[in-house]
């Protein structure tokens, strides 16, 4: 799996 | 932004607003923890350093400066104007018990070993235990006002909502964060033992009481 982060979240 | 993640937002902001609320209401911060807060505020300002590096939406950037804003406030609330009414001697957690290992792990399992990535994790991770002064308080109490119940239940219902989003966003989205996904879920078990008492007790008009 690609982790990509959430830094678009809070 | 999907259905969950915006439940778990408001949810999130309804938790602070109950518990400002709360504090203004009755001029009291009675059976809230002071460590829980500061830990709450460390989280929001490590996470959100980002405003100086990266805009998101104006709806982003919003949150986050309330979020600080209000974590800030409600420590100043909390030590200053209401210090009063600050429940002290049950609030005894160690807080270094949850920083140091927390600081230690965000440095060691991280995306990637940079200053903003490690504060952003360190974040995450201090956000999944940062309730367990708040809980450890209630429990040594044995028991939590009616509105602090509905502050808590506020406050866990965020992190499952977004535990949806994150299930949401890997099936439509492709998308996976390990290291949130792993915490929000920790955060989210943390609270179960709580949702189990609000459900069976608050939500039936009772006050929330440990049994002694």
């Amino acid at each position: 799996i690609e982790i990509i982060s959430t830094k678009d979240e809070l | 932004m999907n259905v969950f993640r915006l439940l778990g937002d408001m949810s999130h902001l309804l938790a602070i607003l109950i518990l400002l609320l709360k504090m203004w209401k009755t001029r009291s911060c009675a059976g809230i923890s002071g460590k829980t807060q500061i830990l709450f505020a460390l989280v929001f300002t490590t996470r959100y350093l980002d405003l100086f590096s990266s805009f998101i939406s104006i709806y982003n950037t919003t949150m986050k400066l309330f979020f600080i804003a209000s974590s800030y406030f409600t420590i100043f609330l909390m030590y200053s104007k209401f210090k009063a009414t600050y429940d002290s001697n049950h609030d005894s957690f160690r807080m270094e018990f949850l920083v140091v290992p927390v600081g230690g792990l965000a440095f060691l399992v991280n995306h990637e070993f940079l200053p903003l990535e490690i504060l952003w994790t360190f974040s995450i991770y201090l956000e999944s235990v940062a309730i367990l002064p708040q809980l450890f308080m209630v429990s040594k109490t044995g028991e939590a006002e009616t509105i602090t119940s509905h502050y808590l239940f506020a406050l866990g219902s965020y992190r499952l909502l977004y535990i949806f989003n994150w299930v949401y966003r890997y099936y439509f989205d492709g998308f996976f964060d390990l290291i949130a996904v792993v915490a929000g879920c920790v955060q989210t078990i943390l609270y179960c033992d709580f949702f189990y008492l609000y459900i069976t007790k608050v939500l039936k008009g009772k006050k929330l009481s440990l049994p002694a």
